[in-house]
């Protein structure tokens, strides 16, 4: 564990409590998309089914629990709990796009041809995409409340940490993972548009308002 | 060496 990654970890875990927060307390979920929480639901299960295989540390297991968790119960809330406030008609990126060329793509890009595997290199791929529909979602509502953007200022920046976390890995264990490495840049370039805004918008007390 | 199937990372 370095300073990068434990960071990333915590921005990322704080950006599910934001979301939590956010539908909790507005008892809303207008402005969020439904398409990607389906998604990141999807990235954690695939990505930790290792949970019943192999044993990393406590720290390690209790995070993955957090996250399955904690994004089932944001899909309670988003179609079942407070399902008259989804925004079904702007939330209308078609994931299966995003699916199945992520799926495809792990069969033929991977460390290793074993289902675990090729299932953690889908969640990898899958994860790179997965914001397009909350960014689509933005894109066309124009806007989005300051809480949705803090969250999604804390969700790019934890991959962001990811990156560096890597650059130490290289340089300090001589560790690194190319298909990790790859999606996570391109994970982090997807958010450079919100990036910009947020701090030259959001960080001087305006609304996230995209350029119409 | 490309990280095989030990993925200690979340």
């Amino acid at each position: 564990m370095n300073i990068f990654r434990l960071a990333g970890d915590l921005s990322h875990l704080l950006a599910i409590i934001l979301l939590l927060i956010k539908i909790w307390k507005t008892r809303s979920c207008a402005g969020i998309s439904g398409k990607s929480q389906i998604l990141f639901a999807v990235v954690y299960i695939s990505r930790y089914l290792d949970l019943v295989t192999t044993f990393v540390s406590v720290y390690n297991t209790v995070m993955k629990l957090v996250f399955i968790v904690s994004s089932v119960a944001t899909l309670y809330m988003m179609y079942v709990k407070f399902k008259a406030t989804y925004d079904h008609n702007h939330d209308s990126f078609r994931i299966e796009f995003l699916l199945v060329p992520c799926f495809v793509l792990a069969l033929l890009i991977h460390a290793a041809f074993t289902p675990l595997e090729i299932l953690w290199t889908f969640s990898i791929y899958l994860e790179a995409v997965a914001i397009l529909p909350q960014l689509f979602l933005v894109s066309k509502t124009g806007e989005a409340e300051s809480i949705t953007s803090h969250y999604l200022f804390a969700l790019g920046s934890y991959r962001a940490l990811y990156l560096l976390n890597w650059i130490y890995r290289y340089y300090a264990e001589g560790h690194y993972d190319l298909i990790a490495i790859f999606a996570g840049a391109i994970q982090t370039i997807l958010y450079c548009d919100f990036f910009y805004l947020y701090i030259t918008k959001v960080l001087k007390g305006k609304k996230l308002q995209l350029p119409a | 060496s490309v990280e095989g199937n030990n993925h200690d990372e979340l």
